[in-house]
């Protein structure tokens, strides 16, 4: 596991910050929770609008595709057989692979899904907040997702309203994986494959503002989890202490006893909140139960191992 | 700011301030007087929260102003979280896929 991961630094991968509850702006006064009478918190999965585009769950879909566009050269056998679509596939991060193979120019963003997943949600409780596991499920069940030019977003859903079978898809998944509740584990999966979709307790976010959230299951109860959110990085920075200690004395590194492992995580509420729209939780602690239901998507066929024998 | 350091909480004036500042940085307005003077109990309430938050912590992080100052504890829950998830992992036992699998 490398010391820090950003994926923020890879051109493309992580999208721009969203607001899950900007819903389309109708006249009216505003009220502390939004201009009268829109519909503001009913977009419960955490999507942003008017461009449902990378959520937590849906970047997690679209992250890992992006990487694969970019990370390694496209043969016309793998990547296209696999999209099978004309060139300009919107991968929801702009950008496109062409017909011959060369990963082509960025293109504008585009954006993948989210008003599907209220809408074919098996749960048909898309918005009183979804599960991660069924906006994985309903991917599979629809055999993939369309792109939100063919299925925009209505700001209303109807669960019995679901029109994916009438549009092409433009990206799929072949599983979802629910990772082991083990940071170590989490991380090494995140430094090589790509972010992560967790779900943590939110209660300490409404009054944060920056810096690394340290808690304890009492503040901040690892059981209760409310909040799915995108995991993109992680890294160490220097405590209070170890800032005091740097003021009087000279060490040139940071002390081990003076830093903090922290995770990085994107937020859908808006970019004038926490870091920008990303806040840090203590990595190592479990800090707000984020090791509970770690999700993501895989792309490919699971490879064929070849058997081992155990010894008898 | 951020309330790391500072003093208790601001005096009835300068709360006032803070919160007209708030509004002004959030557009917030309210229809009602009453509605104000609701929402600015409310953002002291949550000021005096932010404090006990910073006491709390372990790590580096700064609690005070945000967004969501004029908002309950219930109303940012209905607003942006889903429902509580306690209990263990999801069976997923549904059969996965569609006719249509390996299509697509």
């Amino acid at each position: 596991v490398p010391p820090t991961c950003d994926w923020r630094k890879e051109a493309g991968i992580i999208s721009s910050i969203r607001n899950q509850v900007s819903a389309p702006l109708r006249p009216g006064p505003i009220q502390p929770w939004g201009r009268e009478g829109e519909e503001r918190g009913k977009a419960c999965i955490p999507f942003p609008h008017p461009h449902p585009s990378t959520t937590s769950k849906t970047a997690t879909v679209a992250g890992p595709w992006q990487q694969r566009a970019t990370s390694r050269p496209c043969g016309p056998s793998n990547t296209i057989s696999l999209w099978k679509s004309p060139c300009k596939v919107w991968l929801g991060e702009g950008t496109c692979v062409t017909e011959t193979g060369v990963p082509g120019a960025r293109a504008p963003t585009r954006s993948l899904l989210a008003p599907e997943l209220l809408d074919c949600d098996r749960c048909g409780n898309g918005c009183k907040g979804g599960f991660v596991w069924d906006a994985f499920l309903t991917v599979l069940n629809n055999s993939g997702l369309a792109s939100d030019k063919d299925y925009p977003f209505k700001g209303n859903s109807k669960p019995h309203r679901c029109l994916a079978k009438k549009h092409k898809k433009v990206a799929w998944i072949q599983d979802f994986i629910m990772l082991q509740p083990c940071e170590q584990s989490i991380a090494r999966y995140l430094a090589t494959q790509g972010p992560i979709t967790v779900t943590i307790n939110m209660k300490l976010l409404q009054q944060y503002q920056k810096g690394v959230i340290k808690a304890t299951p009492t503040t901040c109860d690892p059981q209760l989890v409310d909040h799915s959110v995108l995991l993109v990085g992680f890294g160490k920075s220097k405590s209070a202490e170890g800032r005091q200690a740097e003021a009087v004395s000279s060490w040139s590194h940071p002390h081990p006893r003076y830093s903090i492992p922290y995770w990085i995580l994107k937020n859908s509420w808006g970019a004038n909140w926490g870091e920008e729209g990303y806040f840090r939780l203590h990595r190592g602690s479990n800090t707000c139960g984020i090791t509970k239901y770690p999700f993501t998507a895989r792309l490919d066929k699971p490879v064929k191992k070849h058997q081992v024998s155990c010894p008898p | 700011g951020s309330l790391r350091g500072q003093d208790p909480g601001p005096q009835p004036l300068e709360l006032k301030e803070v919160f007209t500042l708030f509004q002004i940085r959030y557009n917030r307005s309210y229809s009602h007087p009453a509605e104000h003077a609701r929402r600015l109990d409310i953002f002291a309430r949550n000021l005096a929260k932010a404090q006990q938050l910073q006491e709390e912590d372990l790590g580096t992080a700064e609690f005070g102003v945000t967004p969501f100052s004029d908002l309950t504890e219930e109303e940012f829950g209905q607003l942006y979280g889903h429902q509580r998830v306690a209990g263990e992992a999801p069976s997923v036992s549904q059969k996965v896929g569609s006719e249509e699998w390996g299509q697509s």
